[in-house]
């Protein structure tokens, strides 16, 4: 099995079925959808809940052609359908041209390729196990339908084993419903939660980092066992640091003043430090923050009112049109402290609060709660 | 034995991850090797016979209904963004 690197911090999952094929009753769609997802409970403690309306965690689509997404469909056979992966929202669009059925040998089978669809969904990739699942190619109809060892591997690496019928927990950084954090507080992020950078780790982690300590977050909170001293992790590695982020290779950068540092997990990747104007080019020494958007590659780097992107496949990496104005972008602060790409989402912290930017409308989220939140709060579990 | 070009490879090759998104605006060239270590990259990773070449079995496949998602998904620059 593979996973893709992202997976759900919640365990408690809801999905809508915004738009069905035409060629199905909904109440069978709704009933093959449901015993897709039931594919993954089995072996975790993941619940999937079907919601009619309101925001969910995975959108369902049946589409034709292009849909809005850039990845056009292309009718009969070809591709079938494809998913995001967590970190990208997890939603899964069928192609609408496909002869969905249902418990037959003809036409294409509706329960087999949305169970597939949705291990992507929940953060697993292709297998290279031909009797995978997660398998590329669509193997026809299997009227005897177990999954497979492999499947099994790959989703409890991500989501653990089952223990029991009613599994996980509801509560969410981002969508916390319950005031009540469950174990200890973390002194020193609860009485100041403001940050030096926050960053994900190609396993998927979360990881705050303040002064010379770091901790690591979890779907509630702070994890136990934290803080630890930096360079417990990342040897050689000073505290201060000034912006991080893992790129799509796998390798967490950092940043302070005007040098960087390149990691593998917790080994150095060779000689660093290294000049950021020499790795970087035209990006300014000192700066605030750095988010990587994950789909195309390309690198925000964030100082002061201003932003620049940089591209690592284009020559120069930063075109002339940058720096840009931070206030280009609807409601977010200038002197960030840290940005992180979490969910699909890219999350601002400056002081006490974050902010959720919205890349679809460049503006900060409108929500209820309104942004900006209380950090220690949504993130910290204060 | 389904029809598919060279072309028609390349095209899949780069949609699901095996070589770099064709752009049609810049004169892209993609060598023997660089296609020669693609079909071999498919072929060992769906489990066909590695020769390197696009021979009926590793065409066939190609044919066949699958998932749109990349196979190798650090393999090119556009992954599966909604931006």
């Amino acid at each position: 099995y593979a996973l893709q690197g992202s997976r759900w911090r919640v365990k408690k999952l809801t999905y809508k079925i915004s738009k069905y094929p035409t060629l199905l009753e909904k109440k069978v769609v709704d009933k093959d959808i449901s015993r897709a997802f039931a594919v993954w409970s089995e072996y975790t403690d993941l619940t999937f809940t079907q919601k009619r309306s309101g925001q969910v965690h995975i959108e369902i689509r049946f589409e034709r052609g292009e849909h809005g997404d850039g990845d056009p469909f292309d009718g009969p056979g070809g591709t079938l359908a494809h998913a995001y992966f967590p970190v990208y929202g997890g939603d899964a669009h069928f192609d609408e041209s496909e002869h969905w059925t249902v418990n037959s040998y003809r036409g294409t089978n509706l329960f087999q390729v949305a169970a597939h669809e949705f291990g992507h969904s929940l953060g697993l990739s292709h297998s290279d196990i031909k009797s995978a699942l997660m398998a590329p190619f669509y193997r026809g109809y299997d009227p005897d339908f177990v999954l497979d060892s492999d499947d099994i591997q790959g989703i409890q690496a991500l989501y653990g084993t089952r223990t029991s019928k009613i599994g996980g927990t509801d509560t969410n950084v981002h969508h916390r419903t319950t005031a009540s954090p469950t174990g200890e507080e973390d002194q020193e992020l609860c009485s100041d939660p403001k940050v030096d950078t926050m960053f994900n780790s190609a396993d998927g982690n979360t990881y705050v980092f303040k002064g010379d300590h770091y901790w690591k977050l979890t779907s509630d909170g702070v994890a136990s066992g934290y803080p630890r001293p930096i360079t417990t992790t990342w040897r050689g590695l000073p505290g201060n640091i000034d912006a991080a982020f893992t790129y799509k290779n796998g390798k967490t950068y950092f940043f302070k003043g005007s040098k960087y540092w390149r990691y593998v997990g917790g080994r150095m990747d060779g000689d660093y430090p290294k000049d950021i104007s020499e790795g970087f080019t035209g990006i300014p020494d000192n700066i605030d923050a750095a988010t990587v958007w994950t789909g195309n590659g390309k690198i925000y780097f964030y100082k002061g009112t201003k932003f620049w992107r940089f591209d690592p496949s284009q020559k120069p990496p930063v075109k002339s049109t940058y720096p840009k104005l931070i206030s280009n972008w609807e409601g977010l602060p200038n002197n960030v402290d840290a940005a992180l790409t979490y969910h699909g989402f890219t999350y601002f912290f400056k002081d006490k609060a974050y902010y959720r930017f919205n890349d679809r409308t460049f503006s900060v989220d409108i929500a209820d709660p309104a942004f900006p939140r209380a950090t220690a709060y949504w993130w910290f579990g204060c | 034995v389904p029809l598919m070009s060279e072309n028609g490879a390349m095209r899949y090759l780069s949609q699901f991850g095996y070589l770099p998104p064709s752009n049609p605006s810049s004169s892209q060239i993609i060598t023997k090797e660089t296609m020669s270590k693609a079909i071999t990259d498919f072929q060992s990773f769906a489990g066909l016979n590695v020769t390197g070449f696009l021979d009926n079995e590793t065409i066939t496949l190609m044919s066949a209904p699958r998932c749109g998602v990349k196979d190798k998904v650090g393999a090119s620059s556009d992954g599966r963004s909604k931006r």
